[in-house]
């Protein structure tokens, strides 16, 4: 049974919390405020207020044996830290960390936490390669570069097969999925518009109006599709 | 050309104002804090200081002509709130805002706000997913159904040729890129990992023990292979 402790009960670490405990592992919520401690109570399966720069209170509770520790702790980069400094020589095996800014990620990986955090920064990427094509409907970094982004289907590739666009070699980008809706009748006898998604489509689909394709490539490559779309 | 205008230059506001200068928009950086205001003077179009409650200041600044806006102040609800009811007023077609509680994003939406977003909230949840399975390291849901999702290679997998391992027909997934690290040495002599994406592989390639590999699939198939692979 998959065990985890979560250290800051902050909006980051509630929703850890919760979306842990929804998937059926056990969590031990961890604040130094009685009130948040308080809070989560109902719906976790432990529930301690602690200083977590007090190594003692955190040996007492085990914390060694969990899978894993999230330190929900943005703000207080000296609280964050010494909190993952005496996790590492608790020997906690895997530590993941919130942080508020660049140089708060770098020291945390010099210490040895496997993954830092910092939402502000992802979600504002995600949010302004959005915002830049109202064409482009999710943008999914799946390295430092390249994506996977749904857009919609540029004109010039309306009523076209896959072999006939050629892609990979026009665009050096490849259609992964091509998404497409169909105006269908429901049970109740609604008007709805059911979603189809073909993945890893064949050479011989072709693309419609009011599809969306999910494409992969370089950054450069997507970006330089999506602004001859617009 | 793009315009927008990003208002609240906290973490968040400063990486919208980055990302979308970075792809050849032109941004107006506003924050009633002098400082902040400084910080992205030389890198945006425009900065400028003003309270974004003062409906004066901002007609003054012709804001109703920008594409979108994006108030980038999480912490203060009222102010939040009052911006976005001016912006409104103003005519701004399109408002993103940033917000730090559900409450907070339903007053926003209801005021005609396009959307709102909850970084710590739509973070957690990714993280927690992720943490659920050790052996996922991204999870994008591109459809109901369907996912994008990074993982470290199976152990079953190991030294076997996409040609020979056959996913599509053994799993009903498919591998779109395989993510390797090669340990090597940089301009200062310091040992760095140096991470290699390789983007749509041919049926020779062959993956190895250390690499991860990005799949996509139905949800069911994908978090199937994934169990397997624990
Ligand atoms: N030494 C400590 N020991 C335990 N909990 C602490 C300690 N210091 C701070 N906390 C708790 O961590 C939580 C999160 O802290 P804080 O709000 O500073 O971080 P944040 O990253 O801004 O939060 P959010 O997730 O809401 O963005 C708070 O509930 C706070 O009480
Ligand atoms: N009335 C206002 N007019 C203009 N700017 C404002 C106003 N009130 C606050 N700001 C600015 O908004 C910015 C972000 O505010 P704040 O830090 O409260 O939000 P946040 O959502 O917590 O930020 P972050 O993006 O770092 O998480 C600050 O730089 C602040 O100076």
């Amino acid at each position: 049974m998959a065990q985890f402790a979560v250290i800051g009960l902050g909006r980051f670490g509630i929703t850890i919390a919760e979306t842990l405990v929804k998937k059926g592992a056990e969590v031990i919520a961890i604040d130094n405020d009685e009130k948040k401690v308080e809070e989560v109570r109902a719906f976790v399966t432990n529930s301690v207020c602690l200083d977590s720069t007090d190594e003692q209170a955190l040996r007492a509770i085990d914390i060694g044996n969990v899978d894993a520790v999230v330190i929900a702790i943005g703000e207080n980069i000296e609280v964050s830290v010494l909190t993952a400094a005496i996790l590492r020589k608790i020997g906690v095996g895997k530590i993941l960390a919130k942080v508020d800014s660049e140089l708060h990620a770098r020291i945390l990986t010099i210490m040895g936490v496997q993954r830092t955090i910092f939402p502000e920064q992802y979600v504002g990427r995600e949010i302004a390669n959005l915002l830049i094509s109202q064409h482009v409907f999710t943008y999914t970094e799946i390295s430092k570069e390249h994506s996977v982004v749904e857009i919609s289907v540029p004109s010039f590739f309306v009523e076209k097969s896959l072999k006939d666009l050629d892609v990979r070699n026009k665009y050096n980008i490849s259609i992964i999925a091509i998404k497409s809706t169909k105006p269908t009748v429901d049970e109740l006898g609604n008007n709805i518009l059911l979603e189809d998604t073909n993945v890893l489509p064949s050479a011989e689909d072709v693309l419609h109006q009011s599809d969306r394709i999910i494409i992969i490539g370089k950054n450069n490559d997507v970006d330089a599709l999506v602004k001859i779309a617009e």
